[in-house]
C-alpha cells in the first residue's frame, strides 16, 4: 500500500469497504436471527421487526430492476439439446418442481430457461371447482387473508399496507372504482358499491419452483388496468415480514372490475427473479422497462364505445403470467 | 412473486383457507 500509487490505493478502498459493511451486515442478521431462534425456543413471542427507513431504502437502491431484467436476458439465451437436461433437473431439484404435472414433460422440448419457467400444466391437472364462487388464481402459499379494515390490508399477519396506495387514486371520471377521497375510510366505502357488504383480501406467493401463470379467480368483468412500475425487492414471506409496504414499492399490475358481489380486483407483484408481468388480453402493458419515474403509474381502460361491459372473465380461464426477467 | 385479490362480498362471505397452507390453481378460496 505504501507503494502503490495513489489512484490504485483508492481504487481499492471503495471495494473493500463494501464487502467490509456488506459482511458486517449480513453477520450482524445473522446475529438478530440466531437470537430470535433462541428466544422462539424459550416461548418467546417475537415482536415484528420491521426493516427502518435506511434499510429500506439502502435495499431499494440495489438495481434489482436491472438485475432482474439481466437474469432474463441470460434466460432467453437457447440452451444447446444436450446441456437442457442437466440444467432443467438442477432447478427441478432446487425447487421441488413437479414435472409429471406439465404439459410436455420432455426436457429437451424447452429451448431455454424462461420457456421452462412459462411451462404449461395438463389441463387435468388442475380440476377448476365448480362449488365455490372464488377459486385460488394460481399455484402458491396463502400468505394471509381477511377482511380488510380501515383501509389497511395485511401482507402478511402483522404487517400492514396502505389499500389507497396500493391501488391507487383515481384519475378517471368514468371509473368508479378509484376515486379522489378525503379520508381512506371513505375510499374503503367508495369500493364497497352494494349496502351491507364488507371488503376482503386474499395474498398468495408464488415460489420460484411454482406454475407461474395465473387464471380468473371467478366470473367477473375487467374493466380498468393501472400498472404501476416499481422496485423488484424480493416478495418471499420473510421479506414480506420485514418490509411493510412491501407490495406498494414493487412493480405491479391492477385488474379492477366486478363480479356478481361488486367490486373485484385482482394484482399481480413482480419480484426480483419475476420482473416481468403478462396479461393475455392487453397487448399495450409493458412492464419492467429501463425508464420509469418514481412514483407514476399508467392507466388504461377496457371500456369503449363499442364494449361498455369491459373483458368478460370466466371462473379458471387463462388470464396471464409471470415471466422471469 | 404474488397475486393480491381484494374484492367485495356479503359479511358472510367465507374463506376456506389457513394462513400459510400451499394452495393450487383451480382449488376453492371461499363463498357465501
Amino acid at each position: 500500500l505504501h507503494t502503490a500509487p495513489v489512484v490504485r490505493t483508492f481504487r481499492l478502498r471503495p471495494f473493500h469497504f463494501l464487502v467490509a459493511t456488506g459482511g458486517g451486515y449480513a453477520g450482524y442478521r445473522q446475529y438478530e436471527k440466531y437470537k430470535e431462534e433462541q428466544l422462539e425456543k424459550m416461548g418467546i413471542e417475537i415482536p415484528i421487526k420491521l426493516a427502518s427507513k435506511w434499510e429500506v431504502s439502502l435495499y431499494k437502491s440495489v438495481p434489482t430492476r436491472l438485475l432482474s431484467r439481466a437474469w432474463g436476458r441470460l434466460n432467453q439465451v437457447e440452451l444447446p439439446t444436450w446441456l437442457r437436461k442437466p440444467v432443467y433437473s438442477l432447478y427441478i431439484w432446487t425447487f421441488g418442481v413437479n414435472m409429471k404435472e406439465a404439459a410436455v414433460e420432455d426436457l429437451h422440448h424447452y429451448r431455454n430457461l424462461s420457456e421452462f419457467f412459462r411451462r404449461k400444466l395438463k389441463p387435468q391437472s388442475r380440476p377448476v371447482c365448480c362449488y365455490h364462487s372464488v377459486i385460488s388464481p394460481s399455484d402458491g402459499k396463502i400468505l394471509n387473508f381477511g377482511q380488510v379494515k380501515n383501509c389497511e390490508v395485511e401482507q402478511v399477519k402483522g404487517v400492514t399496507y396502505s389499500l389507497e396506495s396500493f391501488l391507487g387514486p383515481c384519475t378517471s371520471t368514468e371509473d368508479v372504482q378509484f376515486s379522489q377521497t378525503s379520508s381512506c375510510n371513505s375510499f374503503q366505502n367508495q369500493l364497497v358499491t352494494k349496502e351491507g357488504n364488507e371488503l376482503y383480501h386474499c395474498v398468495i406467493y408464488l415460489a420460484p419452483g411454482d406454475y407461474h401463470c395465473f387464471h380468473s379467480p371467478t366470473d367477473w368483468r375487467v374493466s380498468h388496468r393501472r400498472h404501476f412500475p416499481g422496485s423488484l425487492m424480493s416478495v418471499n414471506p420473510g421479506v414480506a415480514r420485514w418490509i411493510k409496504e412491501l407490495f406498494c414499492h414493487n412493480e405491479r399490475v391492477v385488474l379492477t372490475g366486478d363480479w356478481k358481489h361488486g367490486f373485484f380486483s385482482l394484482t399481480a407483484v413482480g419480484a426480483t427473479n419475476v420482473g416481468s408481468i403478462r396479461i393475455y388480453f392487453d397487448r399495450d402493458l409493458h412492464t419492467n422497462s429501463p425508464c420509469y419515474s418514481k412514483g407514476s403509474y399508467n392507466d388504461f381502460s377496457f371500456i369503449t364505445n363499442n364494449n361498455k361491459e369491459g373483458i368478460p372473465m370466466r371462473k379458471g380461464e387463462h388470464l396471464g403470467e409471470f415471466n422471469l426477467g | 412473486s404474488t397475486i393480491v385479490l381484494i374484492f367485495e362480498a356479503p359479511k358472510d362471505f367465507n374463506f376456506h383457507l389457513k394462513p400459510g397452507q400451499k394452495i393450487r390453481f383451480g382449488e376453492a378460496l371461499g363463498s357465501l
